[in-house]
């Protein structure tokens, strides 16, 4: 473990808590989108299958558990709970997230880490999480009004995968001198997707004025 | 096996 690769995990640890703390005490949804949030819950599951085989270390096991479990429990405030469901931008959430799955599917049997059904879905679920943001990209578009947790939530879930090709880089020239095709390039595409966000983001901080994404 | 150190990433 390293302390870029802490860092990404607790990035990504704090835009999850803050989705949920937006959830929880705005009980709103709105300018989230349930279609991301559904395509995350796809990675954990399709990325942790060892949970139970493969036993790295207490905080690798207790991380899984969790993003699996928040996971879970954002779908279901957006899809169940009475009250939270109602604020659900159902007419912006447009994007048919459904169409992302066969091409990261196809891509995971042409190029898997190795031809196994766990490698597979391994590699289905890194290629899956390059694009599951891009319905949630969509919808910030639409909104006229980015409230400033959801504008955090994806900035930090953005800059969680920078954080691990840092860490990538780093564990090339101290550990394992090997290249990563599979996680290096999903995780380039991944950030990049996030460019013109990343760019709005820290124009609308630096001016301390509202996040607007040109439509 | 070399791929551990891919999987000990979450």
């Amino acid at each position: 473990m390293n302390i870029f690769r802490l860092a990404g995990d607790m990035t990504h640890l704090l835009s999850i808590v803050v989705l949920l703390l937006k959830i929880r005490t705005t009980k709103s949804c709105a300018g989230i989108s349930l279609k991301t949030q559904e395509l995350y819950v796809i990675v954990f599951i399709t990325r942790y299958l060892d949970l139970f085989t493969r036993y790295v270390s207490f905080y690798n096991t207790a991380m899984k558990l969790v993003f699996i479990g928040t996971s879970v429990a954002i779908v279901w405030y957006m899809r169940l709970h009475k009250v939270v469901k109602q604020t659900y931008s159902r007419d912006e959430d447009t994007f048919k997230h459904y169409l992302l799955i066969p091409p990261c599917f196809i891509l995971a049997l042409l190029i898997p880490l190795e031809f196994t059904v766990t490698e597979i879905l391994w590699s289905f679920s890194i290629y899956l999480e390059a694009v599951a943001i891009l319905p949630q990209l969509l919808l910030l578009q639409r909104s006229s009004n980015i409230d400033n947790l959801t504008g955090s939530y994806v900035f930090l879930l953005g800059a969680y995968r920078a954080l691990y090709i840092v860490n990538w880089v780093y564990r090339f020239f101290t550990e394992t001198h090997k290249i990563r095709w599979i996680p290096w390039i999903s995780g380039l595409v991944q950030t990049a997707l996030y460019a013109d966000f990343f760019y709005y983001y820290i124009k609308s901080w630096k001016n301390h004025e509202k996040l607007r994404l040109p439509a | 096996e070399e791929d551990d150190e891919m999987h000990d990433e979450l």
